[in-house]
């Protein structure tokens, strides 16, 4: 296992397992600033664990971050893990992390969707959705982001058990969706959530489940787009920015609709790099400068919401 | 462990709204046992669609018929998961 976050090698995918024994290692690293919370367990009973960035306060102002709620999308779970080990290591060096960590708490779910991405090392590489079983189907699993209470079992989700964009029964009947659901309600002061997808190079913002504009379109838009200058400074990575429906498609019971429907203005979703050639398959040699492009941009936002308080 | 030997990834430039609708009826379409990783919503984002090995000869058939552009983005998705298993591996040890 690895045991030493010195030796661990971040240009790598890894197992479920080694990922969550390195999140002790890092926290033994840096015991005064990152914790590992227990937010509750999956569908199959494994623990979900968040990465709580702190330097002290009861529930300072927060910014949420998860990666892999798909989990098939493995950059976005190794980006994670880059990115995490790149916080701590710059808080105290960096002075734009450091200043942000001195305002605020930043929640990091590094594997959001643990039994997916188990099955994805088992079973089947193309797997997406959660493991839950469901009833009279023999088909397995809810698209966790179609499951939150944001416009749900609307246009763009499946109703049918078979399909990847299921919605599942219930708007946060899935476990995994649950818990991040109860965190962030009874926490009540994150200021960002921001989801990592992968894959086609985008940044967006509300809404999935509808075309209309959000009231703070503009602002979120603005953000955005120097968020993705950010990041294309590193490698010249083109993005584009807008809204979920807008850039992509209409669909509904997605995380970030939720989020900005409980009062969350800062939500975002990234979807992170391919080169046109790997879509999901991105290979290892290319997990740290996705996750070095998309850390410039996501610190931007951060350093956006530190410095726009509401 | 499911293998994908010899399938295939094609990604798919729709160039108009008819292309969008029929790249929708390919997607509707359970008999292929397609899985679309983007999907078919404009003509400015590519359309890549995970294709069986049984299936391809139909879905490329589909598309010429129609004239709507692609080219083989992965040709054979199994060697590309192998090389990523090895990678797997060798960090592990």
């Amino acid at each position: 296992q690895e045991r030493n976050a010195r030796s661990f090698n971040f240009g790598a995918y890894h197992t479920l397992d080694t990922i969550y024994s390195w999140m002790d290692t890092l926290v033994a690293a840096h015991p005064n600033l990152v914790s590992k919370v227990q937010i509750g367990t999956t569908y199959e009973n494994r623990p979900m664990y968040v990465l709580k960035f702190s330097t002290g306060g009861n529930k300072r102002p927060a910014i949420w971050i998860d990666a892999g709620i798909h989990s098939r999308e493995w950059v976005s779970t190794a980006s994670a893990v880059w990115m995490a080990d790149k916080m701590a290591k710059d808080y105290g060096v960096d002075p734009s992390v450091t200043s942000l960590l001195g305002q605020m708490d930043v929640y990091l779910s590094i594997v959001t969707n643990p039994d997916g991405y188990a099955f994805t090392h088992t079973s089947d590489r193309m797997w997406r959705k959660t493991r839950s079983v469901n009833p009279g189907s023999v088909c397995r699993g809810v698209d966790p982001n179609r499951n939150w209470d944001a416009g749900f079992g609307g246009p763009g989700a499946s109703k049918n058990p078979c399909s990847d964009s299921y919605h599942g029964p219930l708007a946060h009947s899935e476990i995994e969706v649950k818990n991040v659901v109860d965190l962030v309600q009874s926490h009540g002061n994150f200021k960002a959530f921001i989801s990592i997808h992968a894959y086609s190079q985008l940044l967006m913002y509300p809404y999935g489940y509808s075309c209309t504009s959000v009231p703070h379109q503009a602002e979120l838009d603005s953000v955005g787009r120097s968020a993705v200058q950010a990041l294309s400074s590193l490698y010249g990575t083109t993005y584009k920015v807008g809204s979920i429906c807008k850039i992509i498609y209409q669909a509904s019971g997605g995380s970030i609709d939720w989020s900005y429907d409980v009062g969350i203005k800062y939500s975002f979703a990234f979807e992170l790099r391919d080169t046109g050639r790997y879509g999901f398959l991105l290979p290892a040699n290319q997990i740290i400068p996705t996750a070095s492009e998309t850390w410039l941009g996501l610190k931007h936002i951060m350093e956006y919401v530190r410095d726009h308080p509401y | 462990r499911k293998l994908f030997i010899g399938h295939q990834v094609l990604r798919i430039n729709a160039e108009s709204e008819e292309h969008i609708q029929l790249l929708k009826e390919l997607e509707d379409d359970e008999g292929w046992e397609l899985d679309f990783w983007t999907h078919p919503a404009s003509t400015d984002l590519p359309v890549d669609v995970h294709v069986p090995f049984a299936s391809l000869h139909a879905v490329k058939d589909f598309l010429q018929a129609h004239k709507i552009p692609f080219h083989v983005m992965i040709n054979n998705l199994q060697e590309l998961l192998d090389e990523e298993q090895e990678g797997l591996e060798l960090s592990a040890m």
